[in-house]
């Protein structure tokens, strides 16, 4: 455990207490994709399937069942709340997750450290996760308009997996024997897909001005 | 191995 994986993990937590807090606070949804939303639970549920069998500490399984419990009451909400639901963007959320899921898993049915289920499920949740935000993505484009949180809410969960690449950089260079190339490119497309992203960002917030999305 | 190390994380 080193600081640079604390702070990624911190991150990645405060991007869903942020998406939440929109969510709960606003009572809208508006601009929040829900096909990213039951992506992201796919990528959770395949991959800590583990949950019950292989304990590592206690850290971990803390955060595996915040992962599991956050992300489906984001997608309750979205879909039962009665006046959440009715502010989701459906008409401009139209991206075919399955576009996603069945590369991913066939991908993962190839390319795999060993041949065993779980470790095809455990794969298949890396390179599902790399590009579940691609919804989100398109669907911010398409709305144009960011508002503050929504924005807070991409920004850090791009951050996260960029985090981690410093932590498998220091991870490689402390521990004898530490490789996992699997997750390292996958960590560098899913972060590389943010970085049109984080350039609108970082320039509305130099300039202070609402974040705006360019065609 | 593609991946074995990283199953302690997150």
């Amino acid at each position: 455990m080193n600081i640079f994986r604390v702070s990624a993990d911190i991150l990645h937590l405060l991007s869903i207490l942020v998406l939440l807090l929109k969510i709960h606070a606003t009572k809208s949804c508006a601009g929040i994709s829900l096909k990213t939303q039951e992506l992201y639970l796919a990528v959770f549920v395949t991959r800590y399937l583990d949950l019950f069998w292989n304990f590592h500490s206690l850290y971990n399984s803390v955060f595996k069942v915040v992962y599991i419990a956050t992300s489906s009451m984001i997608i309750w909400y979205m879909k039962r709340h009665r006046g959440v639901k009715q502010t989701y963007d459906k008409d401009h959320d139209t991206f075919r997750y399955l576009f996603l899921i069945v590369p991913c898993a066939v991908l993962a049915l190839i390319v795999n450290g060993r041949f065993s289920l779980f470790e095809i499920l455990w794969t298949f949740s890396i390179y599902l996760e790399a590009v579940a935000i691609l919804p989100q993505l398109v669907l911010l484009q398409r709305t144009k308009n960011v508002d503050n949180l929504t924005g807070n809410y991409v920004f850090l969960l791009g951050l996260y997996r960029a985090f981690y690449i410093l932590n498998w950089i220091y991870r490689y260079a402390t521990e004898p024997h530490y490789s996992a190339w699997i997750v390292w490119l996958s960590g560098l497309v899913q972060t590389g897909l943010y970085l049109d992203f984080f350039y609108y960002y970082l320039q509305a917030w130099k300039q202070s001005k609402k974040l705006q999305l360019p065609s | 191995e593609g991946g074995a190390a990283a199953h302690d994380e997150l």
